[in-house]
């Protein structure tokens, strides 16, 4: 599964996921990548692309929640995808990345490592896979 | 206003012993997906154009599971699915079941703008994109030797993995191929029970 979040110099967010899904899966089964609202989503507030256990994602709701739990609890980028990723999961395992309109951007899995990268404005720049 | 940010992803749960050329391959593929992005950003295209640029960068490298190099299903044929959406009037468009289309995220961009729905799948889907002219390629263009070798391990495992690149030299006790009975991302099949 690959995805990208961005949110531009206007602030607005956007997000997109893709995927080919689980290896030896079964013909038809359809994941989270498509689901609006678990394995992607993008409001006024935040953009948010997930990776992952496509089952946990879904029951999960897991794109929403963040910008679910920014809105109605009030709490930052960071703090949002960290107690989702604590909280929404139950024993799966997953991760997500997370751009916010006010140019934050943010990531976060329980999983064993996560290929990502991300990058601001004022300059910052970091590729990783491990914790 | 705090300016532009972006972030991208290749996949979570990755193989504890991924070679360190791999690792780097990505860190790569990450980086140049990084900098279209920016370059982008910078030339004031809206967040929307992005996110659509860069995945569809990501589809067309074979590293990451997705479009070319995305994982096989039982049969070993290729079904890919995507979505894209915008927060700016939360627009949004997916596509599920694809099987020769180029870049399944273009695919979903214009479910979103060009059709009174926001989610079309399988032969609808492939449809759709007959009659928006989209690039359309054989199934065999998706499908990697190494995924074939990956789809044979998994099936020796009697297993369903995730974005697992699990070691080709034995199975540690971190891999997600595991014995019988049937497992899902490495836990019992039970655990989905519910679905």
């Amino acid at each position: 599964t690959v995805g990208c979040v961005v949110v531009d110099g206007e602030g607005r967010c956007a997000a997109a996921t893709s995927t080919g899904g689980l290896m030896n899966k079964m013909s038809g089964r359809i994941g989270d990548s498509p689901l609006i609202g678990a394995g992607t989503y993008a409001c006024e507030v935040c953009g948010v692309s997930c990776t992952g256990e496509g089952e946990a994602i879904i029951r999960g709701t897991l794109a929403r929640e963040v910008a679910a739990v920014m809105e109605y609890k009030g709490l930052g980028l960071q703090d949002s995808v960290d107690y989702v990723v604590k909280e929404r999961l139950d024993q799966g395992k997953a991760g997500l990345i997370a751009v916010s309109r006010n140019g934050e951007v943010a990531y976060g899995f329980n999983c064993i490592g996560m290929f990502r990268g991300c990058a601001t404005q004022d300059g910052f720049m970091e590729v990783g896979i491990w914790e | 206003m705090g300016g532009w940010a972006i972030a991208v992803h290749g996949g979570a749960g990755v193989d504890p012993n991924l070679p360190l050329e791999r690792q780097e391959q990505a860190k790569v593929l990450l980086t140049r997906c990084l900098n279209i992005g920016i370059s982008a950003l910078r030339s004031s295209l809206p967040a929307i154009d992005v996110v659509e640029l860069v995945v569809r960068e990501l589809e067309s490298d074979p590293l990451f599971n997705s479009g070319r190099g995305s994982a096989l299903t039982e049969k070993g044929t290729v079904e890919m699915e995507a979505s894209i959406m915008d927060g700016h009037g939360r627009r949004c468009g997916a596509v599920s079941g694809v099987t020769t289309v180029k870049s399944p995220v273009s695919l979903a961009r214009l479910v979103m703008e060009k059709s009174p729905h926001s989610y079309l799948a399988f032969s609808g889907a492939e449809e759709f994109a007959r009659r928006q002219g989209v690039e359309m390629v054989d199934n065999e263009y998706f499908i990697t030797e190494e995924n074939v070798g990956m789809l044979q391990l998994a099936k020796e495992a009697n297993t369903i993995l995730f974005d697992y690149r699990i070691p080709t030299v034995g199975f540690d006790k971190c891999s997600a191929v595991v014995e019988n009975p049937l497992q899902m991302n490495g836990l019992p099949i039970s655990v989905y029970a519910p679905e």
